[in-house]
């Protein structure tokens, strides 16, 4: 099974949006899918059309209780399942910091389904807080959707050096597998800028120990487009809301990418 | 003094583009403004230019070890003070959490220089967590930067919540200023659902007691314009940056109709 937590701790750059789209992709492919929805503003759960009612669990049940992972999965889609979220996790950060083994809660849940699934999607909130721990502690690899703009920039430092912490002390395994750039506007100078510091920045990562030393800038870039949006508001992903859009030509490249048969940078 | 907290945690909004250029806007006017950044990723910070050497002190310092205040405010401009971020922010979360009467750090912070300033504007973080519940407590309303997506206007409901506690429990004078649409694309079928969704909402609420009783739509909405992200790569203010572009006109716009006399809704 492949792991991939979409992750990157500034706000709005794309991380529901991918989550839900190139899991919906791989899983056209064939592919069997589970996404987990690890925001308490559960907007990947949204995005699928599914709101967790007050008498049911959700991924909060799952760390705080122990409530089996496959007991809360949902069927939204041909060969996808969906944990969802509900608001009752924006309370985990404060209520976990004492439990023992708390950034390994998630990773402890899936194993009993890990033969269960072609691949992991995890959606991550906007922070790096501990929800964002157990996802880097339960997966293999991470994907940074990023705009290609200055502020978004500045974190990857940041993202990184979490990422270099995980791997040292709870994930062995953990690598940055790729970066792929969202809501891309290629006629901007800023994003000639941007893009040209992230290839620097990487081919200076080469042949070094660090977990981004092997990590790509996708070559299929997601280009602004409102279809995406919409998608969204009708509980649809691109490919049943607008299949001839940018949007799913673009999503159905980077899972073609993604999930080819890696071959050595 | 006009307090007011630049807030939403849905992430990628516009709140820190909001902070800095109507901060900016109000101080062209000759406001006297007062700038923080209460937002681990130090954006606004770094929107200016700034950031913290390890030996200085930031809003961090001001809340964990009650340095005063203005021994950490920094000239950013003509009339505009910014008291910075810096990563240590991230901490605050988990290390404030028995700290008794955390969530009113801020404001008892503030008042020493309430009467050097005529308005003071809060840059707060993707969340609804104990560094933007310090927000509310130590301002009078609160501005909402939205975009007119679907995932954007889920979270309102939330924040609005939030925002009646505060009220309830801390801070009675609290209410809801205003919305304001940010990168905003008026010609997109969306944006048009979402302004009716939002008009009938808070029309639904003339006259009750609820804190968004007054609250508006601003009719200044700032349009999406590559500008003001090109503007924040320079640390400058849209202003400095491209004073005849979309971004200038639309904030200048908006410090007007936020900062004229308050007429009755
Ligand atoms: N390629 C795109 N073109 C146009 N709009 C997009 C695109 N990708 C995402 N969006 C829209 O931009 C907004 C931000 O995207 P999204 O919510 O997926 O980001 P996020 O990183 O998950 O945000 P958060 O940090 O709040 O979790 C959403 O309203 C989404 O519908
Ligand atoms: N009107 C606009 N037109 C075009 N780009 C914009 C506009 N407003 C903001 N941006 C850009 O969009 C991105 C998101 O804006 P910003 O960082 O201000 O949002 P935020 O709500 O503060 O995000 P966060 O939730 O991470 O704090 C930034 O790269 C910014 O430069
Ligand atoms: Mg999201
Ligand atoms: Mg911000």
């Amino acid at each position: 099974m492949r792991r991939i937590a979409v992750i990157n701790q500034k706000g709005g750059v794309g991380k529901t949006t991918t989550t839900a789209n190139l899991g919906a992709a791989q899983a056209r492919a064939g592919g069997r899918v589970l996404l987990v929805d690890l925001d308490p503003q559960a907007h990947l759960s949204l995005y699928f059309g599914v709101e967790v009612a007050d008498d049911r669990d959700s991924i909060y049940d799952v760390l705080s209780s122990s409530v089996p992972l496959d007991s809360v999965a949902l069927d939204v889609g041909t060969n996808v399942s969906l944990i969802p979220a509900d608001i009752d996790l924006a309370g985990a950060e404060a209520e976990l910091v004492s439990v023992t083994g708390r950034e390994v809660l998630l990773r402890e849940a899936l194993e009993p389904v890990n033969g269960d699934y072609d691949c992991l999607l995890i959606d991550c909130p906007p922070s790096l807080g501990v929800l964002t721990i157990n996802a880097l502690a339960a997966v293999d690899e991470i994907l940074i959707p990023l705009q290609a703009h200055f502020l978004a920039l500045q974190g990857l430092g940041r993202l990184l050096e979490t990422v270099t912490l995980v791997r040292q002390r709870i994930n062995p395994r953990l690598i940055v597998g790729g970066i792929v750039l969202c809501m891309h506007e290629s006629t901007t100078r800023l994003a000639g800028e941007v893009v040209e510091d992230l290839k620097t920045f990487l081919d200076a990562a080469r042949g070094t120990n660090q977990p981004w030393s092997e990590a790509r800038l996708y070559e299929t870039v997601i280009r602004r487009n409102i279809k995406l949006a919409e998608s969204a508001s009708f509980g649809q992903t691109v490919f049943d809301y607008a299949p001839r859009s940018n949007g799913a030509i673009d999503y159905q490249r980077l899972a073609a990418e993604i999930f080819a048969k890696r071959k050595p940078v």
